[in-house]
């Protein structure tokens, strides 16, 4: 554990939470996209089954439980709470799309062919694109809320600090995770556009709309 | 070989 993982978590979490508050608090899951957090709670799923089968440390299990748990309760009230206010007509992308992709990649490229592997890497490469449906709806809608945009930018951080931190560690434990490096910065890429909009608008007290 | 999986991450 170094400090730009522990940050990264960090960030992690503070996204999941601001979610789940912005959604409870407002009663409301307008213009969050139940597809990409589809996606996310098969991200968690297909990662962490290895809860079962190997111990890392407490505060491993203790936030891939908290992950877990989260990402169920966040679908839970966009599709049963809190369905009458999901935004379903703007939350058009198709998610076969990127799972089908994902799945074929990791049968092609894995470190190695056991079924937990294979999950891993399907999770590795499906959260790499599993925002994708969010910022389409954004486009699509043209602009977010603000909460909408500090969750997108907390959970966009939070790949980026791990990029920092595989530098890290492959400069003190000299190796590195090909698979997770390569989707991990085209995970980041992909929120690029959005960090540049938040930075130049929303940390300057504006609304996050797209230009015309 | 430095290739090498992070398991230990989340």
């Amino acid at each position: 554990m170094n400090i730009f993982r522990l940050l990264g978590d960090i960030c992690h979490l503070v996204a999941i939470i601001v979610l789940l508050l912005k959604i409870w608090k407002t009663r409301s899951c307008a213009g969050i996209s139940g597809k990409s957090q589809i996606l996310f709670a098969l991200v968690y799923t297909t990662r962490y089954v290895d809860l079962f089968f190997t111990y890392v440390s407490l505060y491993n299990s203790v936030m891939k439980v908290i992950f877990l748990a989260s990402s169920y309760a966040t679908l839970y009230l966009i599709y049963v709470k809190f369905k009458a206010t999901y935004d379903f007509n703007h939350d058009t992308f198709r998610i076969e799309f990127l799972l089908i992709p994902c799945v074929i990649l990791s049968l092609l490229i894995t470190h190695d062919y056991s079924p937990v592997e294979l999950l891993w890497t399907f999770s590795i490469y499906l959260e790499a694109v599993a925002i994708l449906p969010q910022l389409f709806m954004v486009s699509k809608t043209g602009e977010a809320e603000t909460i909408t945009s500090h969750y997108l930018f907390a959970l966009g951080a939070y790949r980026a600090l791990y990029i920092v931190n595989w530098i890290y560690r492959y400069y003190t434990e000299s190796f590195i995770d090909g698979i997770a490096v390569v989707a991990g910065i085209i995970q980041t890429i992909l929120y690029a556009d959005f960090f540049y909009l938040y930075i130049t608008k929303v940390l300057k007290g504006k609304d996050f709309k797209l230009p015309a | 070989n430095i290739l090498h999986s992070f398991k230990d991450e989340l």
